[in-house]
This record gives structure tokens, C-alpha cells and sequence, in this order.
């Protein structure tokens, strides 16, 4: 573990918090992507199905079990609890034109062509473009609430910081992972523009407005 | 090779 991989993990886990509470809180799901956090519940359950069979720490568990009921209860909220402010109309990506590519992708390109690992695979290529739906939903309404610029602030850095520990452990223990490493640096690419105008507007108290 | 297969990170 490092600084950048800890600094990652926590603007993970804020940004969960952050949507969680703005839905709790609003008692409103509206400006919220649904489709963005079904990928997102989809990359978690993937991803750890080693959750009891590799016990890696218990810090490592915790948080596995803790962004996977997030995630789920992000769903729970959106989809049954506050469905009626749900804005079906503003989010409408297709999901099979994310699902289909990362699954063949992850049957192609994998560090091993078993099960697990290909599911692994999988929800990497999955969580890369995870965030489009929102992104797409985002530009369509033309604005976002500050709580949920905040929120993608959060999620966008989150990966980027993995970035810098990804780079970090190359030259601290020569461990790289190139899938990993390639997906997440598209992940953080797609929130380019979202961090210019989230640095440039949101945070000098001006609404978050996309040029329509 | 791309390897790296220790599934310590999130």
C-alpha cells in the first residue's frame, strides 16, 4: 500500500458517500445517471468474486464488501425507493454498446483465460467506461448540481491517483499491470473535460454548465 | 509479459 493507492481508495469511498448522501439527503435521484451505477455495481461484482477465496487484508475486505452494498443500495435507491425521481428521458445510453465491447475484449485480451481472471478482466475494461452514461446524461441536461460535480470530481480522481501508484510501484517494486494501468488511464481521460470545467467553474462558485 | 495476477488492489 502506498500514499497515492490510499488517497485513491478514500476519493472512491467519498465519492460514494457523496452520491449516497445527495440521494438520501434530496430524497432525489434526478441528474444521476442509473445506468452509470448499474455498470458500476457490475464492475464490483466481477471483479470480487474472490471475495472469500483470496484474503488479501482486512482492510482490503472491508472495503470490497462496503463498495459493493454502496453500489447496491446506490441501485436500491435509484431504481425502487426513489424511482418516480428517476429521469428516465435524460438516460438513455445503451448499456449493451459498453457490455458486449468490454466482455469480448476481456475474452481477447486478459493476463490469463480463466474464469476468474477473465472476469477480472472484464470488470477493468467495464469500469473504464463506466462513467459515460453519467458523462452523456451530464451534457444532454447541460448542467449537473454542485453536489454531483462534486461527486465526479471525487470519482475521476480517484482513478487518476491509482495512475501515480501505478507508476509509483513500477519504480518502488517493478510491478506493473498494463491492463489495469491502460484502462484506468482512459477512465481518467474521459473526465478531462469534466475536471477543466469542474476546476475553471464549480469550484469558483459558478454552476457546473456544459456548452450545450 | 503484462502479468501481474496479485489481486491486492481494489
Amino acid at each position: 500500500m502506498n500514499i497515492f493507492r490510499l488517497g485513491g481508495d478514500l476519493a472512491h469511498l467519498l465519492a460514494i458517500i457523496i452520491l449516497l448522501l445527495k440521494i438520501w439527503t434530496t430524497r432525489s435521484c434526478a441528474g444521476i445517471s442509473g445506468k452509470s451505477q448499474i455498470l458500476f455495481a457490475l464492475t464490483f461484482t466481477a471483479r470480487y468474486l474472490d471475495l472469500f477465496t483470496n484474503f488479501v487484508s482486512v482492510y482490503n475486505s472491508v472495503m470490497k464488501v462496503v463498495y459493493l452494498a454502496a453500489a447496491y443500495a446506490t441501485l436500491y435507491l435509484m431504481y425502487v425507493k426513489f424511482k418516480a425521481t428517476y429521469d428516465h428521458n435524460h438516460d438513455t445510453f445503451r448499456l449493451e454498446f459498453l457490455i458486449l465491447p468490454a466482455a469480448g475484449l476481456a475474452l481477447i485480451i486478459n493476463h490469463e483465460f480463466s474464469i476468474i481472471e477473465v472476469m477480472w478482466t472484464f470488470s477493468i475494461y467495464l469500469e473504464a467506461v463506466a462513467i459515460l452514461p453519467q458523462l452523456f446524461m451530464v451534457s444532454k441536461t447541460g448542467e449537473a448540481e454542485s453536489i454531483t460535480s462534486h461527486y465526479l470530481f471525487a470519482l475521476g480522481s480517484y482513478r487518476a491517483l491509482y495512475i501515480v501508484n501505478w507508476v509509483y510501484r513500477y519504480y518502488s517494486e517493478g510491478f506493473y499491470d498494463m491492463i489495469a494501468t491502460l484502462a484506468g488511464v482512459v477512465q481518467t481521460v474521459l473526465y478531462c473535460d469534466f475536471f477543466y470545467l469542474y476546476i475553471t467553474k464549480v469550484l469558483k462558485g459558478k454552476k457546473l454548465q456544459l456548452p450545450a | 509479459a503484462t502479468k501481474s495476477m496479485n489481486k491486492d488492489e481494489l
